[in-house]
């Protein structure tokens, strides 16, 4: 089975050859040049490869869209992921606007509340809808993808509804622990973790 | 050295104890119950708090109140530590309206941006100041933190510029790798790692 540090480096690469596909007139890179640019040793570049196949050639180096398209193929970026938002909140209506998520094939398709001063509002092109419509919603666009911006609170009784009605994946933003059965994935962001380590650091930096 | 790891565990075990404080009857709770709560090991919870000192009595577990004080005081988020915020878009207004920040002791005091037509705007209580602030705010106020929600082009300039004016520690929203002198502390949000993990994990599920 594949290291799940292994698993999240391939979206800096796939970000990085991307830039460079772009931007610049590079044909070919070395696993030393693109490590480099990702402060990741060329080693960890060939062995995280290495587990979904054989790319490049030694000595010779990458084809920098070839190895692009592999890699999002392995992502799966290169398919169509219809989403559901439910907390059309400060957060949910910074994530709707994000114009960076349809590079991955991310498509916020509806989004949910339970405030009937948002439920009918627009944000960006979408209607708010209630959270009454989700199981209609979920089963008509057949979604498997759910993204959490409501509070900690509700969270829970929110992800239970919504996996019964066969949402399979979900991003949490609510910064508390989901209890789901096994077969559903869940990924949590704790923006709190981030901002209280570098507290950590700043204040121990200055009493010392 | 304490590991990165254990540092990442304390925000979740003081944000656990708050929550024991604040809402239940709770008095003491055993490294077991409060690793339960968490899906973390309770020889972890023990070993990760022996890092800073003898808490709680052997067999009889930690009282709730005083380990959350202590922890708090580890982290640092009994004190106030104001930030600056560049970058006026939708995930800065997103994270200057949290009202979560102020328990961790964060005060974003200032917001910047470089587009005219944002600049004198109000989010929330804070009015948008023009980029040619940054030296006299951070000067004046003493501000060691900043929080940085520009799109990736402009995201390296804008930090050595106030690293120049004194900043040491950032918070970085753009999908882009920052390169700092030693001594500045940077951490990295990437959102779009989590959400490509989650699209990779259902992708694989879907075609097996
Ligand atoms: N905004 C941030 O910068 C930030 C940072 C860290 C964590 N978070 C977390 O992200 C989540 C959203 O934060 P926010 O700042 O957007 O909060 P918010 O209060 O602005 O938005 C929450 C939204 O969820 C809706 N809601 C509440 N209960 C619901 C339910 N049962 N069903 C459907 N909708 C419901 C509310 O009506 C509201 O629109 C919270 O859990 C918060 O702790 C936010
Ligand atoms: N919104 C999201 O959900 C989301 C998700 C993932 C990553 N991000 C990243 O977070 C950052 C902010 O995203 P956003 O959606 O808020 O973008 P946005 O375009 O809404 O906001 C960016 C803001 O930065 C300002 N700006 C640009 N150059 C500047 C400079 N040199 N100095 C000061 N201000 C400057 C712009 O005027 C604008 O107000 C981006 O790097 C983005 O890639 C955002």
């Amino acid at each position: 089975s594949i290291p799940s540090a292994t698993i999240e480096r391939l979206p800096l690469y796939y970000r990085c050859l991307d830039k460079m596909a772009t931007f610049e007139e590079t044909e070919v890179v070395s696993s030393k040049n693109l490590g480099g640019r990702l402060g990741i040793p060329s080693t960890q570049v060939r062995k995280d490869l290495s587990y979904y196949g054989e790319f490049g050639r030694r000595g010779v180096g990458y084809n920098v869209k070839d190895l692009k398209k592999s890699i999002g193929k392995i992502l799966g970026v290169d398919k169509k992921w219809p989403a559901i938002l439910i907390g059309a909140g400060n957060l949910g209506r910074a994530l709707i606007n994000y114009t960076g998520f349809s590079k991955i094939g991310l498509e916020i398709s509806d989004i949910f509340d339970n405030d009937l001063n948002k439920i009918g509002n627009r944000v960006g092109s979408i209607q708010v809808k209630s959270v009454n419509k989700l199981e209609e919603t979920i089963n008509e666009k057949d979604i498997n993808l759910a993204i959490i911006t409501v509070p900690s609170d509700p969270a829970q009784e929110v992800v239970d509804e919504i996996i019964e009605y066969g949402i399979k994946a979900i991003w949490n933003f609510s910064p508390t622990r989901l209890y789901v059965p096994d077969d559903i994935f869940v990924r949590n962001e704790d923006l709190a973790v981030g901002i209280v380590s570098l507290i950590y650091h700043l204040s121990w930096k200055i009493q010392n």
